[in-house]
């Protein structure tokens, strides 16, 4: 978040953005960890009364009172219940039963979505300059509900419920479960019940990327966030004893510098008597094999930074980490516990064939330090969750995506920067990866856009964020997968990349109420028990009226064509709502591709005064494809000044 | 192990409330208690969903599914930090 503001065009749009009076009455709610309230992120230096509508409290308990929290931090409550239940009391001695963070995850994504700005932050000086929040006016309310044996739904849902009372408007939950239907999945529950009072519920997409189906959270009244790099990097390369050098990254910095000439460099699974060796589990490394030498260490399966403490332990003086198929050219930057690297797999895989082919080789590493200005940027991180929606295939997931590759946020004194045990340094600010620090920044950015406009439902946010999100870098590029290295499809970025000074002032809107939803939920043809579940009262579906999730007022298009799809006609209604001034919009459709044609009803619409709405209806004319053929385009209504973008999504079964 | 205890939350059906009740966390224990004795609430919850969680066997978990006004009775899940 030394970045993430000036990369998003925050810092340029002043003028364009809420006075932060009005950012100050909006209350983000964070389910996570706890919060570490000693960082510099949680100051409330002119910060005036909490607001009146507030009904939260600051729980105390281990190494946390009521004085903790101020006028920045204005609630702290801890959910252990459901955690204790089930594996026993929590270890006092090493974790606290309070809203304290030991761990580090909730104080990082609760002030990147609402921390107060901090001058001269940085991770052991990377990443340098002033931290802030997406909105750093916001106040901020933190539930604890993660512990070091998990995050239960029981404890998840109180923390919910507990939320909702308290009187968040927007609520940032960066952690997800296994795949379920909406009335069995806690979050997809109490998300139903906070969206019903108008709350935003952000949630992150999951880390299971770049494999297919890998979404959480999916329901449609969550706004799903996947991740993107910024345009920073942390170079550090690796230079072989053949003279040829491989681009890498890393946040090493300390007293175990490199001297600065060639060493000994072995391949982890050639010093191990393990099967898997080559990924520095630990125990596995052979000690008089790797002792004073760069070890290579294959990524997966055990942490990246536990890699590095496994080669220390044995002897190891540096790390190159080799990324492998699962992860492509992706660099995630680690503050390694001695000097490493990070590598994608193609210099992965060279460097192998060196270490192989080359009887005594060498490798050196050299750190570069901070870089910004990397293009392109941002592209679709490997390990962002994909779609298509597993659960409703007709509703295109991610919504989004925002950053969450290397982002320096707020950290805990209580763990060093890789959350390690063996770890004994500490920092006042970490730089780490995921799709749970995309999810804050759409939470903060969802504040500014409710102070901007306070009547706008979470329907109206999520959409205003959601048609203004660019797919296409300013040279006219389409967004990239680093995945591939190839264009990223809505599969992977939802509508695109978020830009929240263009989605202050959408133009249109796609609104939902509650009742859109239930409508949705009948046309999934959910039980009357089920919807009920849902709802929190009597909604019985009309035996009389067709449903269609095709109806839903998504600000998105995922066409399912079943087997070879020819001559399928499948039609999508929507309705826009004006909320800005008067004017003709135009609809243009991108979409080439054999299997599908697609037509809009009527192609003009015209907007006389704010609050009017206008329908139109997409009609999808399918054409036989092979199974598992996908195709993607965009509608886009203009009107000379705004576009208002949805992505489409088309797919043969 | 058919005595083992796990998390479940149960949703109720408030609407169908007997009359009999003054208020639904009275109903809430009433209908635990139909199921067993020792079974405590973890949480009661008013606004996320309407229901509680408690403690309970399998077969006491499906008893309880089986009593009126019980919407659901949903093992409890572990999510994780992304």
């Amino acid at each position: 978040t030394t970045r993430t503001p000036e990369f998003l065009g925050l810092d340029k749009s002043a003028d364009l953005l809420p006075q932060s009076d009005s950012v100050s009455e909006v209350i983000i709610g964070v389910l996570d960890t706890g919060v570490w309230p000693e960082s510099k992120s949680f100051l409330d230096t002119g910060f005036g009364p909490v607001p009146s509508s507030w009904k939260g409290e600051c729980e105390s308990g281990t190494n946390f009172t009521t004085k903790n929290c101020n006028r920045k931090l204005i609630g702290a409550r801890f959910f252990a219940r459901g955690y204790e239940a089930t594996l026993g009391p929590v270890d006092e001695s090493k974790e606290s039963k309070s809203p304290r963070d030991d761990d580090g995850h909730g104080t990082h994504t609760s002030s990147t979505a609402g921390g107060s700005s901090v001058a001269d932050a940085s991770l052991f000086g990377y990443a340098a300059g002033t931290a802030r929040g997406m909105a750093a006016r916001a106040r901020v309310a933190v539930y604890k509900v993660c512990w070091v044996g998990g995050c239960f739904s029981s404890d998840i849902l109180a923390a919910m419920d507990k939320a909702i009372d308290d009187g968040v408007n927007v609520l940032s939950m960066s952690l997800g479960g296994s795949m379920s239907y909406y009335y069995r999945d806690s979050v997809a529950i109490g998300a139903f019940a906070a969206m019903e009072k108008g709350i935003f519920v952000s949630c992150s997409a999951g880390n299971a990327g770049p494999s297919s189906y890998s979404l959480s959270n999916v329901a449609p009244w969550i706004t799903t966030v996947g991740a993107g790099t910024l345009d920073r990097d942390f170079p550090a390369f690796v230079s072989l004893g053949n003279g040829k050098n491989y681009s890498g990254v890393s946040l090493y910095k300390g007293d175990a510098i490199l001297p600065g000439k060639l060493l000994p460099f072995v391949y982890a699974g050639n010093a191990s008597n393990a099967t898997n060796g080559n990924l520095c589990m630990m125990g596995t490394l052979i000690p008089e094999q790797v002792a004073g030498k760069i070890v290579l260490c294959d990524r997966g399966v055990n942490p990246r930074v536990q890699k590095g403490a496994v080669v220390k332990a044995a002897g190891g003086i540096g790390m190159v980490l080799s990324n492998t198929d699962a992860n492509g050219e992706e660099l995630v930057a680690d503050a390694h516990l001695l000097p490493a690297t990070a590598v994608g797999k193609k210099g992965g895989d060279e460097i192998k064939n060196y270490l192989f082919s080359d009887p005594k080789p060498t490798a050196t590493i050299l750190f570069e330090g901070t870089k910004v200005g990397i293009q392109p940027s941002p592209v679709v991180a490997a390990f962002s969750s994909r779609g298509p929606n597993s659960i409703t295939p007709d509703i295109l997931k991610p919504d989004m995506i925002a950053p969450g590759v290397n982002i320096l946020a707020g950290w805990v004194g209580s763990a060093g920067p890789t959350g390690l045990a063996t770890d004994g340094r500490r920092v006042e600010f970490n730089i780490i990866s995921g799709t749970s620090m995309s999810c804050p920044h759409v939470s903060g950015l969802a504040a500014l856009i409710k102070a901007a406009h306070p009547d706008w439902s979470p329907a109206a946010i999520k959409s205003a964020l959601m048609t203004t999100a660019y797919v296409t870098y300013k040279n006219g590029n389409k967004l990239q997968d680093v995945a591939t290295g190839k264009d990223s499809t809505p599969f992977d970025h939802g509508a695109g990349h978020v830009d929240p000074v263009s989605a202050l002032n959408p133009g249109l809107v796609y609104d939902l109420t509650a009742d859109d939803y239930l409508n949705f939920l009948c046309a999934l043809n959910y039980s009357a028990t089920e919807i009920t579940s849902l709802a929190r009262r009597k909604f019985t579906c009309d035996a009389s009226k067709k449903y269609s999730v095709t109806d839903l007022n998504y600000p998105s298009f995922a066409v399912n064509f079943g087997s070879g799809g020819a001559d399928a006609v499948i039609k999508h209604s929507r309705t826009l709502t004006n909320v800005g001034a008067p004017g003709t919009y135009k609809v243009l459709i991108t979409l080439q591709s054999p299997g599908v044609k697609v037509a809009v009803e009527p192609e003009t619409l015209s907007f006389r005064q704010a609050n009017e709405k206008k329908s139109y209806t997409v009609t999808f004319t399918g054409s036989s494809m092979p199974a598992d053929t996908n195709s993607f385009g965009r509608i886009e209504w203009s009107n000379g000044k705004q576009i208002v973008g949805s992505p489409i999504a088309v797919s043969w079964t | 192990n058919k005595e083992k205890k796990a998390t479940y939350i149960v949703h109720m059906s408030k609407p169908e409330m007997p009359a009999s009740f003054e208020h639904h966390t009275h109903w809430y224990e009433s209908s635990l208690k139909s199921v067993s004795d020792s079974a405590q609430m973890l949480y009661t919850y008013e606004n996320a969903i309407h229901g509680f969680s408690t403690r309970l066997t399998l077969a006491e978990a499906k008893l309880l599914e089986s009593q009126p006004g019980i919407l659901s009775v949903m093992l409890e899940l572990r999510y994780e930090l992304h």
